[in-house]
């Protein structure tokens, strides 16, 4: 999970 | 008419006029827009109906496994209709010769494939959008913890697609399942192109940002 920063942090963003 | 409204605003290539034509040149500005087109794909999956409700790992899974094949999916429908000619972008349109030229001809012949088949179908926009989102829900990760909320999210847009044929096309029974039997040649295009910039990546000489390269790496 560490390697997929990025798209952890954009589903959690709010939209 | 949920995913209608939830579907992302068209996205431009911007080639760069400064860099002289190259392979290395469309192959970045490629990378760019995918780059580009990653970041609003997660945005819409999240308009998804019961795809927030999955597990943060279960989105993950979903479109770790899946990106590639919605960015195609993108560009098919982009596609249709315009002679042999991939629309990456509204200004970034591919044909056979540029696709040679930037060392992408056997993607270029897949997914052209993929176009004259939807073509044939005469893919609706509504049929577009919800058989995308059948694609990420179908996406077969390996890493999924909640299989029972997977499939029922699977099962939502199965029936939204079903009933959405029914009223588009009530006379064809088939059409439904016609759509879906596209997805196969869908993903094994989709895995072709990963393989490709996989080895693109690995030959360093075309700039990838961050969320292109950590998809990449998923698959690696």
């Amino acid at each position: 999970k560490e390697k997929h920063k990025i798209l952890h942090r954009l589903l959690q963003n709010s939209t | 008419s949920h995913l209608l409204g939830a579907e992302p605003e068209k996205i431009y290539a911007m080639p760069d006029p400064a860099l002289p034509d190259s392979d290395i040149k469309a192959l970045t500005t490629l990378c760019d827009l995918a780059d580009r087109e990653l970041v609003v794909n997660i945005g819409w999956a999240k308009h998804i109906p019961g795809f927030s409700s999955l597990s943060l790992p279960d989105q993950m899974s979903l479109l770790q496994s899946a990106w590639m094949e919605i960015l195609i999916l993108r560009v098919v429908f982009r596609s249709l209709g315009c002679e042999d000619q991939l629309v990456f972008a509204e200004d970034y349109v591919m044909n056979e010769e540029q696709a040679k030229l930037a060392g992408l001809q056997d993607l270029y012949t897949a997914i052209l494939q993929l176009v004259r088949k939807y073509t044939s179908i005469k893919l609706h926009r509504e049929e577009f959008v919800t058989l995308k989102a059948i694609a990420l829900a179908n996406a077969d990760s390996m890493h999924i913890e909640d299989w029972v909320a997977v499939q029922r999210l699977q099962d939502s847009l199965h029936a939204a697609l079903q009933e959405l044929v029914s009223v588009l096309h009530p006379e064809d029974g088939q059409r439904a399942g016609r759509l879906i039997m596209t997805l196969p040649l869908l993903r094994q295009t989709a895995a072709k192109a990963v393989q490709h910039f996989c080895n693109i990546k690995q030959d360093g000489r075309v700039p990838m940002h961050k969320l292109f390269l950590e998809l990449l790496e998923a698959h690696a």
